[in-house]
């Protein structure tokens, strides 16, 4: 009945809709990923089922501040010394902070050869960051995208053990 | 004329005539014309704000981020409302107790060096 | 897993920061 439903509600709403509908259907599908130990770095989220080429997986979320908040906090953050920073930019004004609030997305790991990607959806005027499966992912295997992290003096060693891997997150 | 820029302002403020109209965070407008020597003043109206909200008016060269306030780093000098503090390189330091509110005039004095 | 992001808070959606008057001050007599 999901499916009748999202069919109804399609020719309703017209095709453009079709992300909010899935955004939303993402909440009723959580059981797709689980947490867990990673051999990439600390933990990760895996595919608990097979997950078909541009799925809709999960949506990053966190605290949606500007540009400038986001160099602050990113000060403070190494000032702490808490770890590598999960704050996500969506556009030149603003960034997806999921440091402190957001969901556990936010553990997904980098690889320079990953199996998702990440894409901003404008929806209800809101740009959101959701995670897509860029090939078929088999059951077991970790969730990972390209953090596309801007080159900077300072290198963060990448752990991806990918054969192409580009060496550092940044 | 000096005007409010058109186009020199964070976008999300709004601008009509010479009032400008901002909310939430801070962000600056500037004026169409700047200065570079010599001693210079500029007073605006302070028309009205809602409860808890402040300001900051000041000094800024074209380098200074427009999406933060006046006084947030080395390229502009604020003057914040609540408590009259004054700002440079986002340090605040005590300059006018009391601070200033809507229905204030207020103004701003640069004095630069004329042969430097 | 929110045992590994210690006083980690779980949203549902994107919340809009509100940014408090003094975000942008380091110092502030």
């Amino acid at each position: 009945d999901m499916r009748m439903l999202q069919r109804r509600l399609l020719t309703s709403l017209g095709d453009t809709n079709n992300d909010f509908f899935k955004i939303n259907m993402l909440k009723a599908r959580k059981k797709m990923i689980k947490f867990a130990r990673s051999r990439i770095h600390g933990y990760g989220l895996y595919a608990m089922e097979t997950i078909a080429q541009d799925e809709m997986i999960i949506e990053y979320i966190g605290q949606k501040i500007r540009s400038l908040v986001a160099d602050e906090r990113e000060k403070a953050y190494e000032r702490r010394g808490i770890g590598s920073s999960y704050l996500f930019r969506i556009d030149e004004h603003s960034v997806i902070d999921a440091t402190k609030r957001g969901n556990f997305a936010r553990f997904i790991n980098h690889s320079c050869q990953p199996n998702c990607y990440a894409k901003v959806l404008t929806i209800e005027g809101e740009k959101r960051i959701v995670i897509y499966s860029r090939s078929i992912i088999n059951k077991g295997e970790e969730i990972t995208y390209d953090y596309k992290f801007p080159i900077e003096d300072d290198k963060i060693d990448c752990l991806c053990g990918a054969k192409a891997c580009r060496g550092y997150l940044n | 004329t000096v005007k409010v820029s058109s186009n020199d302002r964070a976008f999300q403020l709004t601008v009509s005539g010479q009032t400008i109209t901002g909310m939430e965070g801070y962000a600056m407008a500037r004026a169409s014309h700047g200065v570079a020597k010599g001693t210079w003043y500029f007073e605006v109206n302070f028309d009205e704000q809602p409860d808890e909200s402040q300001i900051r008016i000041g000094w800024s060269q074209s380098h200074a981020a427009l999406q933060a306030c006046v006084g947030y780093s080395k390229f502009s000098y604020g003057w914040r409302s609540k408590h009259g503090t004054k700002f440079h390189e986002a340090k605040g330091k005590k300059y006018h107790f009391g601070g200033f509110k809507q229905g204030d005039v207020l103004g701003c004095l640069i004095h630069l060096p004329v042969d430097a | 897993w929110s045992a590994f992001a210690p006083e980690f808070q779980e949203l549902e959606e994107n919340e809009k920061y509100v940014e408090k008057e003094g975000e942008f001050d380091m110092e502030d007599e």
